[in-house]
């Protein structure tokens, strides 16, 4: 494995974008996922449409029924696959846009830019964590976001940050092996995060975690996807 | 969030930030991220959350010192109010929210 890998030098990631006062966070994990694989699969990079999981993703967790994908009242990016994978695919970003709040489904799957075949959980360990995304792209993951509130830069290793409330959605897109550290004059290795709060919010929309710790719980809940072009 | 040096012993804590040099800074936050309240009681609800993020971005940089933290687009929000509209993931048993459908067979990561 490299020292450091950012899928953003290879082109592999859209622009930051923003969910805004709406509880999407699970619809732009999923689509930066799937935005990534299709990128590996094609070399083409196709931003797809959150608005679509926002307003057609009723998915439920198989094994907590209470667990459903409800547009900007929250969903888990392993039940949007699901969705994905019944539905057909995603359509592009511009021809289904995203607007921040539900309405009704207008999904079309003549439009469809991106087809999910299959997806995967990934063990809860590290390193292959870090294998995963170096072979299949950006990965889906969930995470405790509670020092993200007051987050504006730096590579952030909180000192105590429960690993169980994972309450946010992102994108890991990468790592490296020197995040240096302004106050503790040092370097750290760390995870490259994309967000979905604007490119204003954090490192310019990312956010830096250390590595190594199971941080606030980045490790629990990490997932991939195979995709396929529509043809 | 009480601060553990100096107690607060007057009875209405809002007021106080009127004038002060944390409405200041709130003024200066309400700018650089566009922000208006509706209502003269609005602006002190938010003027005192603002208050009390100030102090959790300091309790922050104290726990998470290899970071920067401080006032954000969110300083206005409570912790309630931000988890509901800006985050979004769905309140699942972690111990099976990662594992829903087939989990990926280990890879070698040996070299």
């Amino acid at each position: 494995l490299p020292k450091d890998f950012d899928w953003r030098d290879k082109g592999a990631v859209t622009e930051v974008k923003d969910q805004g006062k709406c509880g999407s966070c699970w619809a732009f994990s999923t689509t930066g996922a799937v935005e990534g694989a299709n990128f590996v699969s094609t070399g083409e990079l196709v931003s797809l449409s959150e608005q679509q999981l926002v307003d057609c993703d009723k998915a439920c967790d198989p094994k907590d029924k209470k667990a459903c994908d409800n547009g900007c009242g929250g969903g888990l990016m392993t039940n949007a696959y699901k969705y994905l994978e019944k539905a057909g695919g995603l359509e592009e970003e511009k021809s289904y846009p995203y607007t921040g709040k539900r309405g009704h489904c207008k999904f079309d799957p003549k439009k469809v830019a991106v087809k999910v075949v299959n997806f995967t959980s990934i063990p809860l360990d590290e390193d292959q964590i870090t294998a995963r995304l170096v072979q299949h792209g950006p990965l889906s993951v969930g995470i405790n976001a509670v020092f993200m509130q007051t987050y504006i830069g730096g590579v952030s290793c909180p000192l105590i940050c429960s690993k169980k409330r994972l309450n946010h959605g992102v994108l890991l897109v990468g790592y490296g092996s020197k995040g240096f550290s302004i106050l503790r004059l040092s370097n750290k290795p760390y995870w490259i995060i994309k967000n979905s709060w604007g490119k204003k919010w954090g490192d310019n929309g990312y956010y830096k975690l250390c590595r190594g710790h199971d941080m606030c719980g980045i490790n629990s809940m990490a997932s991939a996807v195979v995709t396929q072009v529509s043809s | 969030l009480e601060d553990l040096t100096i107690r607060q012993v007057t009875e209405d804590r809002l007021p106080n930030l009127l004038g002060s040099h944390t409405e200041r800074k709130f003024r200066i936050f309400m700018s650089d991220y566009g922000k208006s309240y509706s209502t003269r009681e609005e602006y002190v609800h938010r003027l005192g959350i603002f208050a009390k993020n100030v102090l959790k971005a300091a309790e922050h940089q104290m726990m998470d010192p290899s970071a920067v933290h401080g006032v954000t687009q969110f300083s206005d929000l409570t912790e309630e109010e931000f988890t509901k509209m800006y985050t979004g993931l769905a309140d699942v048993d972690t111990g099976h929210g990662g594992v829903v459908g087939a989990e990926a067979p280990k890879l070698e990561i040996k070299g």
